[in-house]
């Protein structure tokens, strides 16, 4: 099964 | 004093329906190069960004940068109050706890202001990355409105797969399969009917249904959308605003578990 991703595990916070 | 004019207020408008079914409230920051906004969705899927620049204004003065906190919701009640064919200009006071929309018609004749109160949002900004994507795909957005509606009817996720074939959008569930191919057109009589792939390696990627229905809410901003895809990293879904900027969402990819 695939699981949703979230956008903070692409891009970093600054 | 920060002020802009917009006389294709209609695009403000869209912009508007376009953002608020996905954010509850989000900062508009406005420096002399024109107005930002970049927020995530409440569950961290997706972002959105959002740039209009100052040329495409009528008029844009914006003596200091400012970020302009504003319930959305609020906001599109308020641009609901314009006509499609009104002039809007917003404007607000250095360091103003308010907002001001007017609204005029094109013959001057009526002239409306709803004045907003701000919010102090404490946004987190993220950078996104420079990204040479393994796959665009240009394609009418009322097409691609199309597709997301119909494939989510069969289950909560579309498959998009890229190859120099085409593009596959595939949707599994309980009531069975569904599959929707687009070839790349090789002519049409008006450029936004067209399909075109610039691919670098093929590419597949699973999304959410939801989220690509609430992009779609973009739909009357262009005639065009472009899909830009690279394994294992966010799809961008980009509209462009007329000639002054555009709506661009990220959605994070489903992954193994």
């Amino acid at each position: 099964s695939r699981g949703q991703g979230v956008i903070l595990q692409y891009f970093a916070s600054h | 004093m920060f002020e802009a004019r917009l006389v294709q207020g209609n695009l403000l408008k869209k912009v508007l329906e376009s953002l608020k079914d996905l954010l509850t409230e989000a900062s508009w920051d406005c420096a002399d190069t024109g107005i930002q906004l970049q927020a995530m969705d409440n569950s961290h899927v997706s972002l959105v960004s959002v740039q209009l620049r100052a040329d495409g204004f009528d008029k844009f003065r914006c003596d200091r940068q400012l970020s302009m906190g504003m319930n959305l919701t609020s906001m599109s009640k308020i641009l609901r109050c314009a006509a499609n064919d009104d002039i809007i200009t917003i404007k607000a006071q250095d360091q103003a706890d308010n907002v001001t929309f007017v609204f005029e018609s094109p013959n001057q004749e009526k002239v409306a202001d709803y004045e907003m109160k701000l919010m102090n949002l404490d946004q987190e900004h993220l950078g996104i990355p420079e990204t040479d994507y393994a796959a665009v795909i240009k394609l009418p957005a009322a097409e691609f409105q199309r597709i997301i509606k119909d494939l989510s009817q069969f289950g909560e996720s579309v498959v998009i797969s890229c190859t120099k074939e085409g593009v596959k959008f595939s949707a599994a569930g309980d009531i069975g399969v569904g599959n929707i191919k687009l070839a790349q057109t090789a002519s049409v009589d008006k450029e936004e009917e067209a399909v075109t792939i610039e691919m670098q390696e093929p590419v597949t990627l699973t999304f959410a249904c939801r989220y690509l229905n609430m992009f779609t809410k973009a739909t009357c901003l262009a005639p065009q959308v472009t899909l830009s895809m690279s394994p294992e990293v966010p799809l961008v879904v980009e509209y462009k605003i007329g000639d002054m900027g555009h709506v661009r969402y990220y959605l994070a990819p489903k992954i193994e578990d």
